[in-house]
Formats: C-alpha cells, structure tokens, sequence
C-alpha cells in the first residue's frame, strides 16, 4: 500500500515521493546525456586516428557496457538516498502537528460536544431574542406609563386647580360649607315660614 | 542535530561521491579499454570532464528544485516546528479525511468566542430589563397610586353631593 | 493520483481559514 505522505504534502505542497521522481528522472537524464556526449567526444577524436581500427560499434558497446554499470549503482544509491531523504528530511514525525492544525490539539471536539456547544449558541440566542423583545415591551409600557402618568397628574392639577378655585373664595371645605349652607337656608325658610305666618 | 537543510546537502552529496566512487577511472578505462590503449590522456581528460560535468549537472539540479519548491526555507521552518514538538511523545492529530468533521476544531474557537460574546450581551440585557422591570413597576404602582389619589379626591367631590342635593332640595322648597 | 493528494492537502491547508472567515463574518453580522 502506498503511503501517500499526505501530511508531507499539506506541509511541502508536493508530495516528497513527486519531488524524489522528478530528481531521480532529472539525474538518469543526466547521466545519459553525459554519456552520449563522452561517446560523440571519443568517435570524434577517433575521427583522427583512422588506422586505430576501432569501429563505432565497438565505442557503443563499451558506452553501454559503462552505462549499464552506471546504472546499476546509481539506482542502488538513488534507493538509499530517497530512503533517507523520505524518512528524515521530507517527512513530518508522528508527534508534530503544523501550525495550521494547532487548533486540533487545542480544541479536540468530537461531534457531540461541538453539537452541544452550537445548540448552546443558538439557545443564547433565543434568549437573547426574547430578552430583547421583552426590553421592547417594558420600554413600550414606560412609555406608555409617561402619557397615562402625565393625564392622571393632569386631572390631579384639575381638582387641585378646583380646590385652589374653592379656597381663593373662602371655602376650604365645600362639604362643610354645602352643610352650613343648608343649615342656614333651613333656617332662613324657618325664618321665612314665621315671618309669613305672622304676616297673615 | 544537523537540520534538514544540512542533511538533504549532506545526503546528495554522498550520493555523488558513492557514484563516481564507483564509475571509477578503472572501470571507465576497462569499458573503453581499446580507445584508452590508443589514447589513455585523452581517455583520462574525457573522464575527468564527464565526472565533473555530471557533478555540476546535478548539484544544479538540486539547487534548482530547492529554489522551485523553496526548499531551504520550508526545511528551517519544519526544523523548528519538529523542535518545538520534542516534548509531545503521543503521535499528533492528522487530518480524519472527514472534512465537515476537520473543519469543526477549526470553528470552536470562534465560536467560544461568539458563546462569551452572547453570554455578556444576554447578561447585560438580562440587567438592562430586570431595571426596566423595576421602573415599570414602580410606574404601575405609581399609576395605581395615581389613580387612588383621583379615587379619592372624586369620592370626596362625590361626597359632597349628598350636602349639595339637600341644599338644593332645600332650595327648590 | 498525486495530484488529487497535493489539491487535498491544499485545500486542508487553505480551506478551514477560508471557512473560517466566513463563519466570521456570519457571527459578526448575528452580533451586530
């Protein structure tokens, strides 16, 4: 099974097997075209040697030969170097986290308590929304309470208004006065009664 | 310890070495043993410039994929990341393959931060209102006090209407 | 193959901070 190296990947932004293929690939390439340009310098040179009896043939089977040997060593190396490479160098050991992953070690919620927390927010919420409503609601009674206040101490001033009326005329108190009025309008029709009656 | 950066020079230069280490002069000279007899310095030259031409080919490789992948600084960053993680012994947290689930750690914080921000604002209005509770019922009982007064003060003109008909009644007499 | 895990490990970088702005600015708007 391949690992893909996925943490590698989130930290680098390749994958660390990617980067040791595009090297291998860019060194093989290398070592080929080193040894096509080693061949063309010795056919080139064998150009001057026309006598030396040593065909371009035998110049190919030798480049393979050296190649072929090359290649064998290089893989082995390149085997040892990408493992070193992919175990020390392009990888992430088990107990580090990246930074953008901080919040993991931090806050390690499973689904319930972050359920929990999200119902609490939207519970807050409604309290919130029913709190405010109710502020509404009380400010709306004082308001109301200011213009109910404001006519009741208004028929306040009105009898107070009557009363300042009654004792800037001298009755500070009329239930008082209607009883000595009545009183005397008694007396006074007593008074009428006999002045009539001694009139016939 | 050597950082990554060291190590990654370290590691591909030995690879160099151990390559060319073993693509000897020898075994060079054994594959192309019939131009090295008729020429050996010229043989010795063409190796040493292929030995020197491939070494150069690939340390510019190298230096060219630090430089694409940025590798030099992305080595000293995790150097210091895995420093900072030398205390922690249990094997980190690493990404589920759930994204809804990933994501959720990401929010919490925000939204610890959003449950004190509403917990203060509903405890501020919880405050504003029990005041305003108060206030409105102090005005209903100053209503309630308001509307006894004008009881009061109506019930005493009322009064006076008993003393107010007889007198009239005595007037009409 | 090794795209598809470079685009995810991106986007596991990337992704939960793009979310996150809005998430963000969701609570900002409900707060204001």
């Amino acid at each position: 099974s391949v690992n893909p190296m996925a943490y590698e990947a989130q930290f680098f932004g390749f994958t660390p097997q990617t980067c040791m293929l595009r090297v291998y690939i860019a060194f093989q390439d290398y070592l080929f075209e080193m040894m096509l340009v080693v061949e063309s310098v010795i056919l080139k040179k064998l150009d001057g040697f026309p006598n030396a009896k040593i065909s371009a043939f035998q110049i190919r089977k030798s480049t393979e030969k050296f190649l072929l040997f090359m290649k064998e060593h290089f893989d082995k190396l390149f085997g040892k170097m990408e493992e070193v490479l992919l175990q020390l160098v392009l990888n992430i050991p088990k107990n580090v986290l990246l930074p953008e992953d901080k919040v993991h070690e931090q806050y390690p919620y499973t689904k319930e308590q972050f359920q929990a927390l999200q119902d609490e927010i939207d519970q807050l919420q409604q309290r919130y929304k029913a709190e405010a409503s109710a502020g509404q609601a009380l400010l709306a009674e004082i308001e109301e309470q200011k213009t109910v206040q404001a006519e009741l101490e208004k028929i306040l001033q009105w009898f107070d208004g009557l009363e300042n009326i009654c004792r800037a005329h001298g009755t500070s108190n009329f239930k008082e006065s209607f009883a000595f009025l009545t009183q005397n309008s008694k007396k006074l029709q007593g008074v009428l009664k006999d002045v009539e009656k001694k009139s016939k | 310890a050597p950082g990554r950066g060291q190590l990654f020079a370290a590691v591909v230069d030995t690879f160099l070495e151990k390559l060319v280490a073993a693509g000897s002069y020898q075994r060079f000279a054994n594959c192309y043993r019939d131009f090295y007899r008729l020429q050996p310095e010229l043989t010795r030259s063409i190796y040493d410039q292929f030995v020197s031409q491939l070494q150069a080919s690939i340390k510019e490789e190298i230096q060219e994929v630090k430089e694409e992948g940025n590798l030099e600084a992305l080595f000293n960053s995790l150097d210091k990341i895995v420093e900072e993680a030398k205390e922690q012994e249990e094997p980190a947290w690493r990404p589920s393959g759930i994204p809804e689930e990933d994501v959720r750690s990401a929010m919490v914080p925000y939204l610890l931060k959003h449950r004190a921000y509403l917990r203060k604002v509903l405890k501020e209005k919880e405050e504003e209102n029990r005041k305003l509770a108060e206030a409105v019922l102090a005005g209903r009982d100053r209503i309630a006090e308001l509307q006894r007064l004008i009881q009061d003060r109506k019930q005493a003109w009322q009064a006076i209407s008993k003393e107010q008909r007889e007198l009239v009644l005595t007037f009409k007499e | 193959f090794d795209e598809l895990i470079v685009e995810t490990t991106t986007k596991r970088k990337q992704w939960p901070k793009k979310i996150l702005m809005h998430a963000i600015q969701t609570m900002k708007g409900e707060q204001e």
